[in-house]
């Protein structure tokens, strides 16, 4: 089946965001 | 259990797999067994996205920053960072050891690349761990099937490129089989 693939760069850049503090 | 404890919240980033983080302190003063381990094992939490994997990870010590000789194991939900689990049985792991002072840094970028589904061997990933000792550090992932050559060369080899690794660093891959048999590890 698909895989939920993420990059280095995203995830990184999901740190900041808001929801995740 | 194997099933999932926790989901994404409302909007949130799933992950292939949950994960749960453990902790573990080594006492040095007590011969390494099976029960000493898992007596000084804690599981600290699982993560199901994206987000609640940032949140966890931001409130957890830097592994750099630990005293005393410790580990951090972060592992598919259901899988136990045991040598005996079923999904570790038939398994090994890649070592590499890091000097001093580069433990956080390898360790983030290892596990985000494990988390972001980026060694591309299906199942096998079981989960990885940052090891602190005194002289030197030490990272592993485990795998379910040591005897995969395809698989185990892949997950080398996406280390070596997510880590940026210099092409001096040593890296042994050793099976659980013969961890358990002479009873050590680092």
């Amino acid at each position: 089946g698909t895989r939920i693939i993420y990059d280095r760069k995203f995830l990184l850049d999901m740190r900041n965001s808001p929801i995740a503090q | 259990s194997r099933g999932k404890t926790v989901s994404p919240g409302p909007g949130e980033h799933p992950l292939q797999y949950n994960y749960t983080f453990w902790y573990s302190r080594r006492s040095p003063s007590r011969p390494a067994s099976t029960q000493n381990y898992e007596q000084n094992i804690r599981r600290i939490g699982t993560v199901a996205s994206v987000e609640q994997f940032w949140k966890f990870y931001s409130h957890l010590v830097h592994p750099g920053d630990l005293s005393g000789p410790s580990d951090f194991h972060l592992f598919k939900e259901g899988i136990k960072p045991m040598w005996e689990d079923e999904c570790n049985r038939s398994g090994g792991k890649w070592i590499i050891r890091l000097r001093k002072g580069l433990a956080s840094r390898f360790w983030e970028n290892m596990i985000l690349a494990m988390v972001g589904e980026q060694f591309m061997v299906g199942e096998e990933i079981c989960g990885a761990v940052v090891s602190i000792r005194f002289q030197e550090d030490f990272l592993s992932i485990w795998n379910r099937t040591s005897s995969d050559q395809t698989t185990t060369s892949r997950i080398r080899d996406t280390l070596r490129r997510v880590l940026n690794l210099p092409a001096s660093t040593i890296m042994e891959y050793k099976t659980h089989n013969d961890s358990l048999r002479d009873n050590s590890s680092f």
